[in-house]
């Protein structure tokens, strides 16, 4: 473990718990009696969250840890995929299921077919890969689908008109913890012997390109102090 | 069963 695999993990975690208070937010503003100017903002507005990227991740996670009961390798790692499998899952399960954070949810902006992602990914996993086994093929898979995964999310951000803080706060985590990730694979080419792993990082680099756009936006934003606003 | 090193990353 080195610090900037650390601090990967800590922003991907950090991305996932902004993601679980706007949820959060949303189910305990719609409880109140009274409907105070941001519920009524949170209600009518759409949360801005693409359920299709969300399923997107709960089945990169479902097929990452196919081995979390098989390979043990540390508490850390185990209740860090614990976290991620159940955090994954159950935000999909409030957009799709929960009577009221599910009206939040915009189905007619967030169109995007994630199964045009999910099948080439399959194909190029089951043509590229280190071992053609199962579990090395979804592996694979995982990785191919997590660095194309946040395209939904991107493209809906670009429909949407205002994009509250907390899902701008979120993009930009789940960006910022591959960057991390990029780190940590430099330094581990540089101190671990033998440590190449052209799949992971090429799929990683191309990940964090993606949000090469979003992150100009999301700084420029910031440095203005105006809100943060994608091109269509 | 001791995995191979590139999984233990998450």
């Amino acid at each position: 473990m080195n610090i900037f695999r650390l601090a990967g993990d800590m922003t991907h975690l950090m991305s996932v718990l902004v993601l679980l208070l706007k949820i959060h937010t949303i189910k305990s503003c719609a409880g109140k009696s009274y409907p105070c100017s941001l519920c009524f903002i949170l209600l009518e507005s759409s949360s801005g969250i693409s359920l299709k990227t969300q399923e997107l991740y709960a089945l990169v996670f479902a097929t990452r840890y196919l081995d979390i009961f098989t390979d043990f390798i540390s508490v850390y790692n185990t209740i860090m995929k614990l976290i991620f499998l159940g955090s994954s899952f159950s935000i999909v399960w409030y957009i799709r299921r929960h009577k009221i954070v599910r009206r939040s949810y915009d189905k007619d902006q967030d169109t995007f077919r994630h199964f045009f992602l999910v099948l080439p990914c399959l194909l190029l996993a089951l043509i590229i890969n280190e071992k053609f086994t199962f579990k090395e093929v979804l592996w694979t898979f995982s990785l191919y689908l997590e660095a194309v995964a946040i395209l939904p999310q991107l493209i809906l951000l670009q429909r949407t008109r205002n994009i509250d803080n907390l899902t701008g706060q979120y993009v930009f985590l789940l960006g910022a913890y591959r960057a991390l990730y990029i780190l940590n694979w430099i330094y581990r080419y540089f101190t671990e012997p033998h440590y190449v792993h052209w799949i992971t990082w090429i799929s990683g680099l191309v990940q964090t390109l993606l949000y090469a756009d979003f992150f100009y936006y999301y700084f420029s934003s910031l440095k203005n102090n105006v809100k943060l606003k994608l091109p269509a | 069963i001791p995995s191979d090193e590139s999984k233990d990353e998450l």
